[in-house]
Order: structure tokens, then C-alpha cells, then sequence
């Protein structure tokens, strides 16, 4: 889950686009 | 008075900042029912990474941005993230909010664990952005110069990100002149929250991190 992330992993994740899908 | 050019870049930054919202389901849930710390903890915590993807939306949409160096767009993104959050907090607290919303967001969070010492700064924070009163221009520009600093730790290429951000300013710096010609100091008043953001910023882990222990 998200809130397992850090910070950079979820910043890395939303400009791949990742997060949308 | 803003150039075409500049009245376009207006209205695509304030169209993207419009756009890119927290989901509303989530924000609802702030307000529903009564919480144990624990679910609090997950809700802001859940509240913080919707946020960032928000955020990186947003960013995304700002002219220039992705033709960045990768590393550098996200430094940016990195050091800007808790400022461009607490930003977006300050508005939903001064925003006109149906009646008893605003205290029991308050409540919340000040049941969130999160120590004294921190929440007091954070909403004079809040309280000192709503002295501005601040229209939504002012904010989803104010949030791209935020995330547009040249000066953030890790950024290579610092003069490719002041040439993002510099139109940006003038354009703030405009706006304000035109919107508020009885305040010459309001482009000012509205950098020094800029400052305010920063100290902010620099607390947050260890606001975190206290948060954690608690």
C-alpha cells in the first residue's frame, strides 16, 4: 500500500504515471 | 498589465491546480464520525500520499517541468512536497467551510498525536495565509514557485529550474499589483509565507518523527 512508501517512491511513482492506473 | 503569453500561462497553471484535488471521498471522510488515533494516523497518513500524487499532477502540467533532468524534477518534487501540502492545508482552513467543518478538521488533527509544539506554528501558519486572503490564482501560483526553487538540495541544473520559475514570479508580481493596488506590499507578504513554508518544511521530520514515537 501507498503508506508503506516513502516519500521519493511515491514522487518516483506518480511521474511514471503508476499511481493513475 | 499580463502579456498574452502570460495570461496563457496564467490560466494553465490555475486550470491544472483546479484539476488536481485530494478526491473528495477522501476528504469527506475527515469529517465523518469519531476516530481512534490509530484511524487518524491512517487517514492523514493516507490524506499525505494522495496529496503528493496530487501534487505531482499538478507539476507535471506546469510548462517545462518534464523537459527537466528526471533527478532534478524530482528533487524539486522532494523538497517541495510538505510545503506545497501545507499550502494546500492553509486553504482549506481559510476557505469559507460549512459551519463547524473547520473545528472539526481542528479537532483532528490536533488528536492526530502530533506534538504541541508543531501544531501551534502550523496554524499560525494557517491563520497568517488567511489574513492574505488569498484567491485561487495567488495560490496555484504561489505552489508553482514553491515547487519551482532553484536552491533545493540534490538540484544539478539550478539555472534551467530559475528560468521555469522566474515568469512565474513576474506574473504573481503583476497580479498582485492589479489586484491589489491598495497593498503595494502584497507580492512581498505573499514571498514571506514562502519563508514561513521553509521553516515549516524544516521541522516537519521531526514533527514526524515525534508523531511516530507518540
Amino acid at each position: 500500500p501507498a503508506s508503506n512508501l516513502g516519500l521519493e517512491d511515491i514522487i518516483r511513482k506518480a511521474l511514471m504515471g503508476n499511481f493513475e492506473d | 498589465e499580463l502579456s498574452p503569453g502570460q495570461l496563457a500561462l496564467l490560466k494553465h497553471i490555475v486550470d491544472s491546480y483546479d484539476k488536481h484535488r485530494i478526491p473528495q471521498d477522501m476528504t469527506k471522510r475527515l469529517l465523518q464520525d469519531q476516530y481512534s488515533t490509530e484511524e487518524n494516523f491512517l487517514l492523514l497518513t493516507e490524506m499525505a500520499t494522495s496529496h503528493v500524487q496530487v501534487l505531482v499532477e499538478f507539476t507535471k502540467n506546469i510548462p517545462g517541468f518534464q523537459a527537466l533532468d528526471h533527478e532534478d524534477q524530482i528533487a524539486l518534487l522532494k523538497g517541495s512536497a510538505v510545503e506545497a501540502m501545507f499550502l494546500r492545508s492553509a486553504q482549506m482552513f481559510t476557505r469559507k467551510l460549512p459551519h463547524g467543518h473547520p473545528d472539526v478538521l481542528e479537532e483532528r488533527i490536533r488528536k492526530s498525536g502530533i506534538s504541541e509544539e508543531f501544531i501551534t506554528p502550523m496554524f499560525n501558519f494557517y491563520k497568517s495565509i488567511g489574513e492574505l486572503q488569498m484567491v485561487q490564482e495567488e495560490h496555484a501560483l504561489l505552489t508553482a514557485i514553491a515547487i519551482l526553487s532553484p536552491d533545493r538540495p540534490y538540484v544539478k541544473d539550478q539555472e534551467a529550474v530559475e528560468h521555469l520559475q522566474e515568469p512565474v514570479l513576474e506574473i504573481l508580481d503583476k497580479f498582485c499589483k492589479l489586484h491589489h493596488p491598495e497593498d503595494p506590499q502584497h507580492f512581498a507578504r505573499l514571498l514571506g509565507r514562502l519563508t514561513e513554508l521553509r521553516t515549516l518544511n524544516h521541522h516537519h521530520s521531526e514533527m514526524l518523527l515525534s508523531w511516530r514515537v507518540n
